[in-house]
């Protein structure tokens, strides 16, 4: 029997949103810890690991561990019938077939019931070793998703390059070239405007963008993103979601032959 | 002149 109740339920529309074009099954695991999941997209070069703290649902029983395989596009056509201030609540027997979405309005006086199937997904499991990265850049999220957004309009791939001077993000492509620094800031006022460079040495890493932009769709979830980078590592991409846990997507550099 | 490699390059498969 698994029960996890979340108030907040905006952030599971947010959540779908955020992984449905990247990854279109998935399984979704359930244990005493969280709600979670690992997936990779279909080339296998991005991958997504969402952890839901058990700690941040109101409710939250799940007897035994589950493995949940859904189809996120239709999950996600379900959490769009639950309003943004909704109480969601996700139901499941053990061994069952289906998964329930329940959504409550925050006067109570409307219930919505939606069952939907699940699907039995054959995914490899990648084990992500703790790292401890070159160079870990934090800055406001919006800001992130503009540069990926603005340097996909020049080029395909972006280098990222983080040196004591900042971090830099470069393109180039048929009608030119583009580089952005943001420079390590301190805002007073507001953490969530803040860039922080915090780097051990070094690191330029070459990403695709198209996968970058798929990422900043969790730009919803959180007003920062920390970017964690080594030397010929996967990148980082980190939204913390508000008290309740996180989504990261790992994105493979493209290599120098 | 890159090539771009599946993460399973990187991390083990479990």
């Amino acid at each position: 029997m698994l029960e996890l109740r979340l108030v907040q339920g905006s952030l599971l529309k947010k959540v779908l949103d955020a992984i449905k074009d990247l990854v279109t099954d998935a399984n979704f695991d359930c244990s005493e810890s969280g709600f979670s999941l690992q997936a990779m997209d279909s080339s296998h070069v991005a991958l997504v690991a969402l952890l839901l703290r058990s700690d941040g649902f109101e409710h939250y029983r799940c007897d035994r561990n589950l493995s949940m395989g859904m189809n996120l596009t239709n999950m996600s056509k379900m959490l769009k019938c639950a309003g943004n201030d909704d109480i969601i609540t996700i139901k499941a027997d053990d061994g069952g077939d289906s998964v329930t979405f329940m959504f409550e309005s925050p006067s109570q006086d409307k219930v919505s019931d939606f069952e939907m199937k699940l699907m039995d997904i054959d995914s490899e499991h990648l084990g992500i070793p703790e790292t401890e990265y070159h160079a870990i850049v934090k800055m406001p999220s919006a800001e992130f998703a503009r540069i990926c957004r603005d340097l996909s309009t020049i080029g395909d791939t972006v280098v990222i390059s983080v040196s004591k001077d900042g971090v830099k993000f470069s393109t180039s492509g048929d009608i030119g070239s583009a580089n952005v620094v943001c420079r390590q800031n301190n805002s007073v006022d507001n953490k969530d405007n803040e860039t922080v460079i915090e780097m051990n040495e070094p690191v330029s890493l070459t990403f695709a963008l198209r996968y970058l932009n798929s990422f900043t769709k969790a730009t919803t979830l959180s007003n920062t993103v920390t970017l964690s980078m080594s030397k010929e590592l996967p990148v980082v991409v980190e939204y913390k979601i508000a008290e309740i846990g996180h989504i990261r997507f790992y994105l493979a550099p493209k290599i120098e032959d | 002149p890159f090539r771009q490699e599946g993460l399973e390059q990187f991390f083990p498969i479990q």
